[in-house]
């Protein structure tokens, strides 16, 4: 089964 | 002060159009470098990063940094009120509570001169790490366009698979599965071109939701080309190129197993 990952896992926070 | 004037309004009226369904507001951050902005959608599935430098207006000034803090329905809603070939020309005080917008008309008979007011937008900015992309993939744009529509008939994903010379988009879904592949064109000067450049051999093949390819293909008509980056369990990079000096980058985040 798959999952939408976010953006937030792989960008940190500047 | 603030003022910026761009010959090619219509670049303005289309990076909003592939803007507004994705983020409702943003910070358009103006500096001597340009202007950018950068968010992301409520589910933080995909950041849409837009970069307008100085030299893609023929008039550029920026004495102070500068943050429009922009409604992008509003926004888009005035720049509705500009013709394609209108002169558009922004301006802003420094700490400004709103942005003048100016459209002057190709035969100089009509000037239109709106008001917005700006916004306070807390939102927090990501830092984009240089990646070293396993492929890099140029099609025509329309032809994306095309296939993620036809693909999201089948079901909301679609996995984008390079290997070697060629790239393959499939879709699967209750009412059965499609399969488009575009090899790379032997005549590598015209824009129909496909190109499909690869780090090493290895192919490699990501899930993506059809949804945010669909929303990221608005901004179709910036540019003749579309630019894939790929590379596992990365987000995938859709760039446009605005001219040689801009550009509106969608990086979404793949669909992994659990």
């Amino acid at each position: 089964k798959q999952v939408q990952s976010k953006m937030t896992s792989f960008f940190g926070v500047a | 002060m603030f003022e910026a004037r761009l010959l090619q309004g219509s670049i303005l009226k289309k990076a909003l159009e592939g803007i507004r369904e994705l983020i409702t507001s943003g910070n358009w951050e103006c500096s001597s470098a340009g202007i950018s902005m950068q968010g992301m959608d409520p589910s933080h599935v995909a950041l849409t990063v837009l970069m307008l430098q100085n030299d893609l207006f023929d008039q550029f000034r920026c004495d102070r940094n500068v943050t429009l803090g922009l409604n992008h329905a509003t926004f888009s809603k005035i720049l509705k009120c500009a013709a394609n070939d209108d002169i558009i020309t922004l301006k802003a005080e420094d700490q400004p509570d709103e942005c003048n917008l100016l459209f002057q008309s190709a035969n100089d008979d009509k000037t239109s001169d709106f008001i917005i007011k700006l916004t306070d937008i807390d939102q927090e900015t990501l830092g984009i790490p240089d990646t070293e992309y396993a492929a890099t993939v140029k099609v025509p744009s329309v032809e994306f366009q095309r296939i993620c529509r036809d693909l999201s008939q089948f079901g909301d994903t679609i996995i984008i698979s390079v290997k070697k010379g060629c790239v393959e988009f499939s879709g699967t879904g209750e009412i059965g599965s499609a399969k488009i592949a575009l090899k790379e064109s032997g005549n590598v000067d015209d824009d129909e071109k496909v190109s499909v450049e690869m780090d090493k051999d290895t192919p490699c093949s990501l899930s993506f939701a059809s949804r945010y390819l669909n929303y990221f293909t608005k901004a179709t008509s910036l540019s003749d080309t579309v630019t894939l980056q790929l590379c596992p369990e990365h987000p995938l990079v859709v760039s446009y190129d605005i001219g040689d000096n801009g550009s509106l980058k969608y990086y979404l985040a793949p669909k992994i197993e659990e």
